[in-house]
């Protein structure tokens, strides 16, 4: 073998043409045939979010998330002996770098009942000062990924994108339809985005509240058309009754004022199709919460929640190491997508669900639940819910900066 | 789990943060 590795004189013959170009034509057609794999589009033309990555993703794609999640949530809600507690709180907050000086109940961990419980935990007032700056972190954690969205794309990791229309459940076509506050609980429940019942009778959003969609009229009445929601749309606002107007005008109007009045009245539709004002860009930042970090989530700048979406999805870890194998990792996994604006235009939080912290919780919204069982509906469905009843100036749920919003539990 | 944020804001917007930062509830992330 050696000889003849070493002896064999190489000889070197001219391709025939024909050969190269059949061999051209070949790759090229499967150039074509992968990138067709790559992209499917559904019936509207949206890319159909479907597993993508390397071999790893695909075995962890292929076990039960959420119920292990679900299950990891049950193991961790059950009660702790008394006298374990303080250990075992300690020795977790020693494995996972946790401050416990500036928890809540710090001088006595036996008031947490269970690992669920502490995870959840409150801090100490002050213990976050609030910059003045326009935004805030709304959370404890590490930031991923930052910058300005281009093209309707949203960088997950450096070269891996997703789409900003599937993240927030966009429809180009069928711009999102404000639902003013409603108390008739006819009124109040919208079936399938276009159309609502009332006494037997379908009705369109446009003609029943005046909404100028831009949408053709065949789109809106088209009863065929696949909807991109599941269940209804509700008004989800908690208003209490005994709530002094005064004061919650009050409120509203600082909150107003911290706005922009004009701004803050102003009812046009943020997105939903329509670009940015002049002068003005799309720019997002990704923030990572490790297991040890505190897990509520905060108001980042002083904003109105007009309404929420909630995907249901798979719960993926959102570590790091799977952002970067992962494709549409955050278009996949579970997430409730809050939508409004501030005093620049539209503006959206969104978090993100994983294995371990499945379960959202949104304080002004007692109907949300997330991570329950059964078959996750496809990718791009979402259950949508709107404000508008929290604040009659500002039609939503008016934020002031660092304001609790809510925040992620185990399982 | 991960908080995203996706916002309008006027182009002179500049992030004070960068990736791979820790970062802490309140702290400036960016400003106009």
């Amino acid at each position: 073998v050696m000889d003849a590795w070493t002896q064999t004189p190489t000889k070197w013959y001219p391709l025939p043409i024909a050969v190269g170009a059949l061999l051209l034509v070949a790759l090229q057609y499967r150039r074509k045939s992968r990138r067709s794999k790559e992209v499917q589009l559904d019936e509207n033309g949206m890319e159909i979010i479907k597993l993508k990555g390397p071999w790893q993703v695909h075995v962890l794609g292929a076990l039960p998330l959420r119920n292990m999640s679900r299950v990891w949530g049950y193991v961790n809600s059950l009660e702790l002996p008394v006298w374990f507690r303080p250990i075992g709180f300690r020795l977790y907050s020693f494995a996972f770098g946790c401050d416990l000086d500036e928890i809540e109940h710090s001088d006595d961990l036996t008031q947490y009942v269970s690992l669920g419980d502490f995870f959840y935990r409150k801090l100490k007032d002050g213990a976050r000062p609030v910059d003045p700056a326009v935004l805030v972190s709304p959370a404890d954690g590490r930031i991923l990924h930052l910058g300005a969205i281009t093209d309707h794309k949203v960088e997950q990791v450096k070269g891996i994108t997703y789409s900003l229309d599937a993240l927030l459940g966009i429809d180009k076509d069928h711009p999102p339809v404000y639902v003013p506050a409603m108390r008739d609980p006819d009124l109040s429940i919208v079936d399938d985005q276009e159309f609502a019942d009332i006494n037997g009778i379908e009705y369109t959003l446009d003609q029943l509240i005046g909404t100028s969609s831009p949408s053709t009229s065949e789109e809106v009445r088209d009863p065929h058309a696949p909807p991109k929601k599941f269940g209804k749309q509700v008004d989800a606002s908690v208003v209490d009754s005994d709530r002094d107007l005064k004061d919650a005008l009050a409120h509203d109007a600082s909150v107003a004022l911290e706005m922009g009045v004009k701004t803050a009245l102003d009812r046009r539709r943020s997105m939903g199709g329509k670009p940015v004002k002049p002068g003005n860009q799309l720019f997002f930042t990704v923030i990572y919460l490790a297991p040890g970090d505190y897990h509520r989530f905060h108001s980042p700048t002083a904003w109105v929640v007009e309404k929420r979406r909630h995907f249901v999805g798979e719960l993926f870890s959102v570590s790091p190491y799977m952002a970067k194998r992962l494709e549409n990792l955050f278009v996949l996994n579970e997430r409730v997508a809050l939508l409004g604006r501030w005093k620049y235009g539209f503006f959206s939080m969104v978090p993100v669900g994983a294995t371990n912290v499945g379960s959202i919780k949104v304080n002004f919204d007692q109907a949300l639940r997330t991570n329950l069982r059964g078959k996750p509906p496809p990718p791009g469905t979402y259950a949508e819910a709107v404000y508008s009843a929290a604040s009659p100036i500002l039609n939503g749920q008016p934020l002031i900066p660092a304001q609790e919003m809510g925040g992620f539990c185990l399982g | 789990s991960t908080i995203v944020l996706v916002f309008e804001a006027p182009e002179s917007f500049e992030f004070s943060v960068h990736p791979g930062q820790k970062v802490k509830v309140g702290q400036r992330l960016g400003d106009v």
